[in-house]
């Protein structure tokens, strides 16, 4: 099944 | 200080409104070059970046940088008191817990004054990198938003591909399937009409319509929107404010396990 992967994922937490 | 006037002060009203039920509590963070704000919703898919710049203002001062923590549901409610062709004023004092917004209607005869309390906020900050998107769509914003909202009424997400022909638009659901194509078309009269597609591979992704829906909610702020893509990249949809800076939302893709 497809997830919504949250932004963390992609960017980094500054 | 801080103190910025806005001669157009419904742009603020439309920005809060394209906001203000994606994202609950956001610090609006004022330095001398203008209001920046960076917020995600609740679930962290879905992320609002905002700019204003110090130069779209009547008048702009900030005597030092500030992290103003909103309510933007109690700041909504606030600039719903000022008309649409009022001037909008925003203050805050460096060290208070308060900001003003003043309201003046165009011929000076109303001035109307509304102070909001604000708040602390922990903001998390991403460090959002520059990319050369695959692939960047702009269009005219009420297509997209027509587009989103006819799709959301057959299913719950979305395959948005792009290829050197136009942006198509996929979605299924129980009672069956939509796909709608938008060709480049750069032979309109008006170039607000158009639709420009510039590529440097093919790309498709999927998302949830509900917060495409959501990101429309800006329609009113640019009579274009631009959208960026890469293959497994969260998606920018920008509203551009005109003479101020712009309006972006980031939405992590789905994708498979």
């Amino acid at each position: 099944p497809a997830r919504q992967n949250r932004l963390f994922k992609f960017f980094c937490l500054h | 200080m801080f103190e910025g006037r806005l001669l157009q002060g419904s742009l603020l009203k439309k920005v809060l409104e394209a906001i203000k039920d994606l994202v609950t509590d956001t610090n609006f963070d004022c330095s001398e070059t203008g209001i920046a704000l960076q917020a995600m919703d609740s679930s962290h898919v879905a992320l609002v970046s905002l700019l204003l710049k110090d130069t779209g203002f009547d008048h702009f001062r900030c005597d030092r940088n500030l992290a103003l923590g909103i309510n933007l549901q109690n700041m909504s409610k606030m600039l719903k008191c000022a008309g649409n062709d009022d001037i909008i004023t925003l203050k805050a004092e460096d060290e208070g817990d308060t900001i003003t917004f003043m309201f003046e209607s165009p011929n000076q005869d109303k001035i109307s004054d509304f102070e909001m309390k604000l708040m602390d906020i922990d903001s998390e900050h991403l460090g959002i990198p520059d990319t050369d998107y695959q692939a960047i769509v702009t269009m005219p914003s009420a297509e997209f938003q027509r587009i989103v909202r006819d799709l959301s009424s057959i299913g719950d997400t979305a395959v948005i591909g792009v290829t050197k022909e136009g942006i198509s638009f996929s979605t299924g659901g129980d009672i069956g399937k939509a796909n709608i194509v938008c060709r480049q078309n750069t032979n309109v009269d008006k170039e607000e009409d158009q639709t420009t597609v510039e590529i440097h591979e093919p790309v498709s992704l999927t998302f949830a319509l509900r917060y495409l829906n959501s990101f429309t909610k800006a329609t009113a702020l640019s009579p274009q929107v631009t959208l960026s893509l890469s293959k497994e990249l969260p998606i920018v949809v920008e509203y551009k404010i005109e003479k101020m800076g712009f309006l972006r939302f980031y939405l992590a893709p789905k994708i498979e396990e």
